[in-house]
């Protein structure tokens, strides 16, 4: 009485399974297997093998968006100097490491980098960001413990102005986006960066922890909306989790993944490939 | 959310004398795509799902034949409801928040888990409360990995007038073992050992914790682990589970808006309890787990 499971049933319940336990979400999965569906009643897929095929290419495509691995800021002789990235992202989902790694990365390129130490709230967070900064050889701006993040931001925008640094990379502090006194915060934060440099922060990272669920999107969404994010950081992919909630907030944000972290060490940054993500996930 | 889930499933059922398999598993698959949303485990979702199914279409049976005798006792619906309901408290479990800290022995509480998870400030919660219940507490940072590290801890420990142990040059175990001689010597009562964030799949800091755990036998360890995390809440827990034989789970972050679903993934799939929640980053924002606050959540 098992009732005729065709193989295409067979099939499309194994992609079921693999796509919600990658995190993709209900909503998104839904789609793309419907899509799916759709080409194998126009009979216009017949194996297994194709039927995956079609869902990387259009994970692929809904990736693909522009800026998505264009990863050095643009650095041309006469561009925006300096250029200012503010990093934001809920508690412990790795910005201050990732600022550490995006450091190196630019110096490994010839720019100058400096760091703003933002977080005046957390125990030891201003040290944490010392330790990066020694490591990579960059010069951070701190405030006293209790600082108003904001200026410290700011003070360390314009030491970037004034010692006529390429870059440079502003550290927040965690918050959950549901705490609306601390994303007020946060909105001050831009704002009195754009006094110290008109038009900065030219990037606002929004720094996502891709063992992360479905609560990624609501954290994209709510950051998105409080400061316009212009870039994604999708961190700690060396780990079991796909980080497949990704693709829900692509589709729906237009935000582009620009870097993955792979790992705690200095060099454990890459610039973001749709294709190789694609590959993983379906690993 | 779940509730729109459960009340969905609860709308189709309304105002029926009877209920068909056809309506139980179009109700099913409401709660189904709930639980997901809310980042249950694909496999205990499929389960859950399963035994409410059973159970359901026993009481189809049960109901059809009472209504052939004349009497109807209670609405199909509202046995649809009651079996979930019932099925989700048995996946909550029973409660048990206890720490094993006998008298007059010093007691370890080790705390792993992944990185960024909120261990050092889980740390520095437990101290807190248990200062406040009358024991002597002593935290010991093992984490020699991450910049500052030790410094977050002892600054914890400074807010708190706790001492925080840490020596410099040593390997984890060796750092947990001295740290557990310095709590003994300070007349502690509750040795705390704060250790750096891994990955379950990291073979080599895996065996780190099964040797910390070697080297002092710690009565309690705790995975601390993220609200918001994904399905990948399963792999996690059940590998820190097969390695260290977990007393418990610290679920944190809960002031923000996940929906916590990892929490019952977690408890169905290695039986452990949830003995805490992290409600805050302040060090009085711990509090002991209870079910129908993590139930109702979860069901939105
Ligand atoms: N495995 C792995 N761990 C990472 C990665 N990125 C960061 N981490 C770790 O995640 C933990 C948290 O990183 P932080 O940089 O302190 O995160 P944060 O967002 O600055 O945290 P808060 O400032 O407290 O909100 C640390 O243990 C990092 O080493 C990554 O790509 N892979
Ligand atoms: N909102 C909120 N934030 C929390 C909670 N618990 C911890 N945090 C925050 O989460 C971030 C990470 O906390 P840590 O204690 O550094 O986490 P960890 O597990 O020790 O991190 P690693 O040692 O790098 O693995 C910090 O910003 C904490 O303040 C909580 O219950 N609620
Ligand atoms: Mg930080
Ligand atoms: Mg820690």
């Amino acid at each position: 009485l098992g009732g005729g499971r065709t193989l295409d049933d067979s099939v499309l319940a194994d992609l079921e399974e693999l796509l919600f336990t990658a995190d993709i979400g209900v909503k998104t999965a839904t789609a793309l297997l419907e899509m799916v569906r759709a080409k194998v009643r126009a009979r216009a897929l017949a194996d297994p093998a194709q039927l995956k095929q079609a869902l990387k290419v259009e994970i692929t495509r809904i990736l693909a968006l522009d800026g998505a691995a264009a990863a050095l800021p643009p650095f041309a002789p006469g561009q925006v100097r300096p250029w200012v990235v503010m990093v934001v992202g809920v508690n412990g989902s790795g910005k201050t490491t990732t600022i550490g790694k995006l450091a190196a990365k630019l110096k490994d390129a010839g720019h100058s980098v400096v760091l703003g130490a933002g977080d005046t709230f957390r125990a030891a967070a201003g040290e944490q960001l010392e330790v990066w900064a020694g490591r990579v050889g960059a010069p951070v701006v701190r405030g006293k413990n209790g600082a108003d993040p904001a200026s410290v931001c700011f003070e360390a925008v314009q030491q970037g102005v004034t010692t006529k640094a390429d870059v440079v990379l502003c550290d927040t502090a965690g918050r959950l986006h549901t705490k609306a006194p601390l994303m007020e915060e946060l909105k001050k934060v831009k704002r009195v960066i754009a006094k110290a440099v008109p038009g900065a922060p030219h990037e606002v990272l929004l720094v996502l922890d891709s063992t992360n669920g479905q609560n990624a999107i609501a954290q994209a969404r709510q950051f998105h909306e409080a400061l316009q994010v212009t870039g994604l950081a999708l961190t700690k992919l060396d780990g079991t989790a796909k980080g497949g909630v990704i693709i829900g907030i692509c589709d729906e944000l237009k935000l582009p993944v620009r870097w993955v972290g792979v790992g705690e060490t200095v060099a454990d940054l890459k610039a973001f490939s749709p294709a190789e993500f694609v590959e993983a996930l379906f690993e | 959310t779940v509730a729109k889930g459960f009340k969905a499933a609860r709308n189709k059922l309304k105002g029926r004398t009877e209920i068909t398999t056809e309506v139980v598993d179009e109700a099913l698959r409401d709660i189904r795509v709930s639980l997901l949303e809310a980042d249950v485990s694909f496999e205990v979702v499929k389960r859950f799902v399963a035994r409410v199914r059973e159970k359901a279409v026993g009481e189809v049976v049960e109901t059809r034949v009472k209504t052939a005798r004349g009497k109807l006792q209670v609405t199909p619906q509202d046995h649809f409801i009651k079996i979930c309901h019932d099925e989700l408290e048995g996946l909550m479990g029973p409660v048990d928040t206890s720490l094993s800290l006998p008298d007059r022995v010093l007691s370890g509480i080790m705390l792993v888990g992944l990185q960024g998870s909120g261990k050092t400030t889980t740390a520095g919660k437990l101290a807190r409360k248990l200062k406040q219940d009358g024991k002597k507490p002593f935290l010991v940072a093992a984490d020699i990995y991450r910049p500052a590290a030790v410094e977050q801890l002892k600054v914890l420990g400074a807010q708190l007038d706790v001492p925080v142990f840490h020596e410099a040059g040593l390997q984890p175990p060796e750092l947990c073992k001295r740290g557990r001689e310095a709590a003994a010597r300070a007349h502690a009562t509750v040795v705390i050992y704060d250790t750096a964030g891994r990955l379950a799949v990291d073979d080599q800091l895996m065996i780190e914790l099964e040797q910390i755990k070697a080297a002092v036998e710690p009565a309690n360890i705790l995975l601390v682990c993220d609200a918001m995390i994904g399905q990948d809440a399963v792999k996690t827990a059940v590998e820190f589970d097969r390695r260290l034989d977990l007393s418990g789970f610290v679920l944190t972050k809960l002031d923000g808006d996940a929906r916590g679903g990892a929490a019952l993934s977690i408890k169905e799939v290695t039986g452990k309890p949830i003995k805490f929640l992290g409600m805050g980053e302040g060090l009085d924002r711990l509090e002991e787990f209870r079910p129908e606050g993590l139930a109702s959540r979860i069901l939105g």
